[in-house]
């Protein structure tokens, strides 16, 4: 993965718990709406627990654009997918370093050759975080590919799908929990999957993620609803 | 005669738990397809081959009767007749298990005396397949399937099986044949059930299964109907099928026995991405030897040359079985898994492309004149979409197909002007847009470097994302577009503003209209009509017309944009 431009990816957002210690990452779908895994919230839903790090590069650098939002409402997908809305306290300020990524449309998936991307601030193999956004071109897999018993053997479900390469391996397992995979629709990204499970860096990388567009309907109600 | 293996399907990796079975040693698969033929014990379905331990278990069940689960070493093989559940011809090889009339009553086993004292049983007709009550055809009967029914007033009556769907292929110019070459990847045929009997989903459907394969986004891959397709390169055809637990499944149309066609043999160097190359090169550009293609050492694989006789996977030749950007290889270093290979392009044998003169530059990005002579590889239109494919009538049926206009290099869905219209256009992928011009510049414009509102295409290290040309794009009613779109939303051609032939029309003329931009013929709003741009057209029959003509896009919904995006010298994957 190489280390992302500035700004070029300014919808991922940094989940922290109260430690502000980054913990998961997630996506601003809407100025007051962040997108995650539910895993992510395992171990509180309560919303005071978290906070959200938005238009930063470095995990750790107080960088100018930084804009820093409490939690008002936490809401899992209620029939379990690995899938979460982040009601933040208020509107976050659109700047060229915020600003939401756009969602597909309801059970439309992405086409199999669109150019996508995996963006992360995850580990590399043997290394600890190097605390910098990155970023690679990643192929989104049709289940089929995924479920071949020498890569994911079947256990990938109907609201999840794979990416990655079906030859070679790439040496690193940067894909994070809560991340996104956009995919490039014209001239804007299109968040279709949120990094979920698959993320073993001894295994060429398949990282497995929660199909969005199986959730849009959930998500916009959620969002109207709340 | 073919091989006594076409006869069956073949799966790796599967195992199916069956109580009849009888077990052999056996040297490879044909010794065991043998032992199955000649099974004694039970009508003999399928087999299994072991590969470490050379064993061989001849079965009387199959995918459809047991269960199944993967195990790494073994081949399970079906006979194909078992599998299909429609009848070839008057269904003499119908194997399948419809066991009731063409009126809906139940069939009479063979093997039993009740209700109707049979002609025709297992035993004097071992080879007829009088499986329990299953409908079959001993006699040959001109309406076959049948069976005797359960019903005493009525001894036999016919099954209604479906016929098998034509099985053919389109082979180029020459007659169809029921196989298909290679893996199917260009099968056009009309099987539209999976080798199990489900039926496929269809391609432009997302239920019972979302999938990313629409015929939108593959205009290519010829995505009809729910037809048996293979578009990604898979080991033979295949579809998305209507069973909510099933996602896919492959088709059952049988292989060619005959070798590719000659124009298959490849080439010696590098064009395109390298497809065909079928040269010797057999060491990565960084240096490595590559790994023989047929071994799973140092590294474990899926490009078995036997599974892909089309791919050229022979050797440890460098090749590109998958769509990669350039030919590639395993490497015999343990540490690094594949790598690209340094190929030689075939650049200077290429040049000489028919029909463009000398003067005209071999541009991607640019046209001279009307671009009747633009040779590029642009496919995208002013607004963004993907053209269709010329030899392709999907989404939008049309006449300006290869044969029609042998000189226009219609090739793939590459933007041309066959037609002489005012710049390349082609017909878009999008259903709702017929046609478009391609974001495309003059080459005299081109040579200014900062040409307003050009953004160059996407390319593999710098990704710029491409944005229509806003004097292609239309705001409001579009009064105030003066764009260069010249041609109907139906495809016809504008007439001049000037003009008063084929349709007179005195009011709406540069002079009357001096601020309407009455140029030429594009299309125009001079009269601030609600519904947008219009013009006068070529076509004597239809005086006027609206034109269909891109919204440019609003700021409103500004999400998923990206302000700074730079070329990055770390290497894409790691």
């Amino acid at each position: 993965m190489c280390d992302a431009s500035p700004g070029s990816w300014p919808w991922h957002v940094s989940l922290r718990k109260s430690t502000n210690v980054h913990h998961c990452a997630g996506t601003l779908i809407h100025p007051q709406w962040v997108l995650t895994a539910a895993q992510c919230l395992q171990e509180s839903t309560e919303p005071s627990s978290y906070r959200v790090f938005l238009g930063i590069q470095n995990l750790n650098s107080a960088e100018p654009s930084l804009q820093i939002q409490s939690v008002q409402k936490v809401l899992k997908e209620p029939n379990g997918a690995d899938i979460a809305l982040l009601k933040l306290n208020s509107p976050v300020t659109i700047t060229d370093h915020v600003k939401p990524v756009c969602l597909p449309e309801t059970n439309r998936m992405v086409e199999r050759n669109a150019v996508c991307f995996l963006t992360a601030w995850g580990k590399t193999r043997g290394t600890d975080i190097d605390n910098r956004l990155k970023d690679v071109e990643f192929p989104v897999l049709e289940n089929r590919i995924c479920n071949r018993p020498e890569f994911l053997n079947g256990s990938v479900k109907l609201n999840e799908f794979c990416g990655g390469f079906t030859f070679g391996s790439i040496d690193n397992c940067e894909a994070e929990v809560g991340g996104p995979l956009v995919c490039q629709d014209k001239d804007r990204f299109v968040q279709y999957g949120v990094t979920s499970w698959g993320l073993d860096c001894t295994q060429p990388s398949k990282p497995v993620f929660v199909r969005i567009p199986s959730f849009v309907s959930w998500i916009k109600n959620a969002m109207l609803l709340h | 005669k073919g091989d006594i293996l076409d006869n069956y399907l073949r799966t790796d990796g599967a195992w199916i738990l069956t109580r009849n079975k009888q077990f052999y040693q056996t040297n490879n698969e044909k010794e065991c397809a043998e032992k199955c033929e000649a099974e004694r014990n039970f009508n003999c379905r399928a087999f299994l081959f072991t590969r470490k331990v050379l064993q061989c278990l001849t079965l009387a069940e199959n995918t459809k009767m047991a269960v199944t689960f993967t195990s790494a070493d073994a081949v399970l093989y079906e006979k194909k007749i078992y599998l299909l559940q429609c009848k070839k011809g008057i269904g003499m090889d119908y194997r399948g298990t419809e066991a009731k009339t063409q009126k809906g009553i139940p069939c009479q086993k063979w093997a039993e005396r009740t209700p109707h004292n049979p002609n025709y049983t297992p035993e004097k007709h071992p080879n007829a397949g009088l499986d329990e009550n299953y409908c079959r055809n001993p006699d040959e009967d001109e309406n076959g399937p049948w069976c005797y029914t359960t019903d005493p007033a009525t001894r036999f009556d016919y099954c209604n099986i479906p016929e098998c769907e034509g099985q053919v292929m389109y082979t180029g110019e020459g007659p169809t044949v029921e196989c298909v070459q290679c893996n199917g990847e260009d099968y056009h045929g009309e099987v539209s059930r999976t080798q199990s009997g489900l039926e496929c989903q269809l391609w432009d459907a997302q239920e019972p299964h979302m999938h990313g394969f629409t015929p939108k986004h593959f205009p290519e891959k010829d995505l009809k109907m729910n037809y048996c397709r293979n578009p990604d390169g898979d080991v033979r055809p295949w579809c998305f099928t209507t069973s909510p637990t099933k996602r896919w499944e492959y088709c059952d149309i049988p292989s060619c026995t005959t070798p590719p066609p000659a124009s298959a043999l490849g080439s010696q160097c590098l064009s395109g991405k390298g497809e065909d190359y079928r040269g010797r090169i057999a060491i990565t550009e960084l240096g490595n030897v590559c790994q023989h293609w047929n071994t799973q050492f140092p590294h474990r694989h899926g490009w078995i040359p036997d599974r892909y006789p089309c791919k050229g996977l022979e050797e440890n030749y460098c090749r590109n079985p998958d769509g990669e950007k350039r030919p590639w290889c395993y490497t015999i270093n343990s540490s690094v898994r594949w790598e690209y290979c340094a190929i030689p392009s075939c650049d200077e044998t290429e040049q000489g492309i028919a029909d463009v003169p000398a003067q005209v530059p071999l541009s991607e990005e640019c046209y001279q004149g009307k671009g009747q002579n633009y040779r590029g590889t642009t496919s995208i239109t002013v607004s963004g979409k993907k053209c269709q494919a010329w030899n392709s009538m999907f989404p939008h049926r049309h006449e300006k197909t290869p044969d029609r206009f042998p000189n226009a290099d219609l090739r793939e869905n590459y933007c041309r002007n066959p037609d002489g219209d005012n710049s390349p256009w082609c017909f878009t992928t999008d259903p709702s847009v017929i046609w478009e011009y391609c974001n495309l510049k003059k080459c005299d414009d081109y040579t200014h470097e900062h040409a307003p509102n050009y953004r160059p295409a996407r390319t593999a290290q710098n990704v710029v994302l491409a944005t229509p040309l806003t004097s292609d794009c239309i705001n409001g009613n579009g009064k105030d577009y003066r764009g260069t779109v010249a041609r109907t939303g139906r495809g016809r051609i504008c007439q001049e503003w000037n003009s008063q032939k084929p349709h007179s029309h005195k009011y709406f003329t540069p002079v009357t209209h001096p601020r309407a931009g009455l140029d030429k013929n594009y299309c125009r709003n001079p009269d601030g009509d609600i519904n947008g741009v219009w013009c006068f057209t070529t076509d004597p029959e239809k005086k006027w017309e609206y034109c269909e003509i891109p919204r440019c896009s609003s700021s409103e919904h500004d999400c998923g944009k990206v302000s700074m995006r730079s070329e990055r010298p770390c290497a894409q994957y790691s």
